[in-house]
């Protein structure tokens, strides 16, 4: 469950970059 | 009377970044079969997006049920699709590599 968040967490990221 | 025949001049930009807007569908007919969508995506990156997007289950959309949802489908291109869309930080995987989850999902 954990690793759940981490992966969501590193999505949210990219997504967030690549929407600079 | 004169119909929209300046498609460019004396209009205010809508749209700045083009990337940015990923996310914002509107207007653009969704889940049919258009070719041009709106946010960068191709087609099959946008269907296999949606339907992750679609998946009620807590631990997201398998992969044995995007290849039967989308059967018309290679599994290669859907593959590549969710590669491309894990990527780019749209989906990501949950309980094992086989199930993912849409990040923008509302």
């Amino acid at each position: 469950l954990e690793r759940i968040q981490k992966n969501k967490e590193a999505a949210l990221l990219r997504l967030a970059s690549r929407n600079v | 009377s004169q119909s929209i025949s300046q498609p460019l001049a004396g209009r205010p930009s809508l749209h700045t970044s083009g990337i940015g807007d990923a996310g914002n569908f509107g207007g653009n007919s969704f889940g049919g079969n258009s070719l041009m969508p709106a946010n960068g995506l191709t087609v099959t990156q946008n269907q296999v997006l949606n339907l992750i997007k679609a998946c009620p289950r807590p631990e997201g959309m398998n992969f044995q049920d995007l290849k039967s949802q989308l059967h018309n489908l290679n599994v290669s291109v859907i593959k590549q699709a969710v590669d491309f869309l894990s990527n780019e930080g749209h989906i990501y995987s949950t309980v094992d590599d086989d199930h993912f989850k849409s990040t923008d999902a509302e």
